[in-house]
């Protein structure tokens, strides 16, 4: 018989909440059960029991190619470029300083040099936590004054780079509500003067709804190119992976899997997918 | 008399399920998709759903309100009730006395941001304050805290080189009681569900100190892992009250809902921005009727 939407009415509503609880914003969710019910309407199956497991693997298709990995060590030698910047973004607390110390970390293991650029001249404490990051590391850190622009801080950090053959910046920015006019034309002005060769959104996988939001609002302000989740050790199911991917389209390259410079792992989209699924 | 007939038939007709349950699914469908997009616990919100469901279909219509009225009525009741009532007890410490307070939560929430906003509005009632950093693990948490201190005006104690944080603890309240401080916060480094040791620290530190008040700080954004998370802290130690923070953003917190479920904690405050002043008193209408937009 073919599948009428009636027939499929339990299934899509079954990975709609499936969905849902592993932390898919609502949007999301629900435009995937769209799409897999367009799919999947008229579609001939011969008994109702397979509707299940046919919608099933349908499901895993399209989540699949809704969600990208990437290798950041194949971005920075396909661009070639030296110092090659990366500028690191995103909401408050999501771990972006800590983010910027592991990526550093795994950076120096494959024998690149780097610098770190102080940009978050905000917040109390930001520079002396970067600073660490940078001793125990043993990277040069550039860093200006607090309330110093962070735009500045980034320019310097690069000059610096060029003048000592360093392979790569690492700039770190103050977390910002997207919803912060003020705040996102400041992120917008670092952008333009740094310029980086890469921008780097950090998202916390324990955001709810928020991280479709978060990625699309940065998203317009300056182009994301690649993404980072953090937390996933704390149990998420890694839902913001979905949200995100299937808003801007771009590459989810690590995992943050603890709070030491080894807990990074690179992506790998089967993991949220049996999540979901399982 | 003829028109009075008429007159009840046509109520029936008005009354009738076939014209009403389209439109009550409609309804339903409506305040499940706002409070889903505000983080609030799937299974929450499809169990609401069916009680709004039987309310709205069996009640009579109240005079002059819609059937949507009543609908979003009998929600925002229902969650106002989850969350303590509507009538938000102002916060306030004894003059004289000494309370610890202790912040607990995951990893980024806001905890050290949110002890200078403590500090900020318990200063106005004229008390005294101190925090004590017992966050000896991430980095330039002594720095961030003691410059949050400067900036509030509140007494500062941390220990660069201890590395126990029920130490640093002890010694940091011990130090303020001594001194007379009337607020002790105790700020401690942010932890989650599954790192076990890391919450047996915290029922040590709670043991070394004796909180009057153990604060869960939670951040606005979180999604469906609220009502987990919140079971770890209170399995620990006992949650007495909830701070949450950054709904200055988009985020409607939700996943408070959950996290008030799970310890039967009252929120007192939501954060509202990064400066200390930017810190309200939590009240539960005004929550409530932006989770359903
Ligand atoms: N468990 C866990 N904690 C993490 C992870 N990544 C970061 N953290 C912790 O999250 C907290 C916040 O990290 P930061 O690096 O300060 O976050 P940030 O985005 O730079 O914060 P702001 O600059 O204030 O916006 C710290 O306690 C980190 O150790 C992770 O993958 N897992
Ligand atoms: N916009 C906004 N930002 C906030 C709010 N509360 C805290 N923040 C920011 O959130 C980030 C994390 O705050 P912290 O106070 O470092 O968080 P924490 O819980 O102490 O972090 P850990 O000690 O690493 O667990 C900082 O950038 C704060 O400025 C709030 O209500 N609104
Ligand atoms: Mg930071
Ligand atoms: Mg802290």
């Amino acid at each position: 018989r073919e599948l009428s939407e009636k027939d499929l009415e339990a299934s899509l509503w079954n990975f709609q909440v499936a969905l849902m609880e592993c932390d898919v914003a609502l949007l999301v969710a629900e435009e995937l059960t769209s799409r897999l019910k367009a799919k999947m309407v008229g579609t001939k199956v011969k008994r109702l029991g397979d509707i299940t497991p046919l919608v099933q693997s349908a499901f895993e298709d399209l989540l699949k190619e809704n969600l990208a990995s990437g290798d950041l060590l194949t971005i920075i030698k396909a661009k070639g470029k030296k110092p090659f910047s990366i500028m690191f973004i995103g909401v408050n607390g999501t771990g972006k300083t800590t983010t910027i110390a592991k990526v550093a970390r795994y950076l120096m293991d494959h024998g690149l040099t780097l610098v770190f650029a102080a940009a978050d001249t905000f917040r109390a404490g930001s520079e002396e936590q970067i600073e660490v990051h940078a001793n125990r590391l043993n990277v040069k850190v550039i860093k200006h004054k607090y309330g110093a622009d962070p735009a500045a801080v980034a320019y310097d950090a690069i000059s610096y780079a060029k003048n000592n053959n360093i392979d790569l910046v690492l700039i770190d920015t103050a977390g910002r509500m997207q919803t912060d006019k003020g705040l996102m034309d400041q992120l917008q002005k670092i952008y333009r003067v740094a310029s980086p060769d890469l921008s780097i959104f950090v998202g916390d996988s324990l955001t709810g709804n928020d991280a479709l939001q978060q990625a699309e609002e940065f998203n317009k302000c300056v182009p994301i190119d690649a993404v980072i989740l953090t937390k996933i050790d704390a149990d998420s199911k890694g839902g913001a992976a979905i949200s995100i991917s299937a808003s801007i389209k771009k590459p989810i390259l690590f995992l943050g899997v603890g709070q030491e410079y080894k807990d990074i792992i690179p992506f790998d989209p089967e993991w949220v997918i049996n999540n979901v699924l399982g | 008399s003829l028109s009075g007939a008429l007159g009840s038939a046509i109520k029936k007709v008005l009354r009738a399920p076939v014209v009403d349950e389209k439109v009550v699914k409609e309804l339903i469908r409506d305040i499940q998709r706002a409070l889903l997009q505000s983080d609030v616990n799937v299974k929450l919100v499809l169990e609401l759903s069916k009680n709004i469901e039987k309310k709205i279909l069996e009640e009579d219509l109240p005079p002059g309100i819609t059937r949507r009225e009543l609908a979003i009525k009998v929600v925002y009741d229902e969650l106002v009730g989850l969350l303590g009532g509507d009538k938000p007890q102002l916060p306030k410490y004894p003059k004289g006395r000494t309370t610890i307070v202790l912040l607990v939560g995951i990893q980024g929430s806001g905890k050290t941001t949110s002890a200078s906003k403590l500090t900020f509005y318990f200063k106005k009632q004229g008390l005294s304050m101190g925090l004590v950093c017992a966050d000896n693990f991430r980095a330039g948490a002594y720095d961030q805290l003691s410059q949050l201190a400067t900036k509030a005006g509140a007494e500062f104690y941390g220990d660069r080189t201890n590395s126990n944080a029920v130490d640093i603890a002890k010694n940091g309240v011990k130090a303020f009681k001594e001194k007379g401080i009337e607020v002790i916060i105790v700020d401690t480094a942010g932890r989650h569900k599954n790192e076990s040791d890391l919450l047996s620290e915290i029922s040590q530190i709670a043991e070394a100190v004796k909180p009057d008040e153990i604060m869960l700080v939670l951040d606005g954004t979180i999604g469906q892992q609220a009502m987990q998370q919140a079971e770890a802290f209170d399995q620990t130690t006992k949650i007495g009250t909830i701070f949450l923070t950054k709904l200055d953003g988009s985020a409607k917190g939700g996943g408070a809902l959950s996290a008030v479920a799970a310890t039967k904690a009252p929120i007192r405050f939501i954060g509202t921005g990064e400066g200390m002043e930017e810190i309200e008193v939590f009240s539960p209408g005004r929550f409530v009727s932006r989770l359903l937009g």
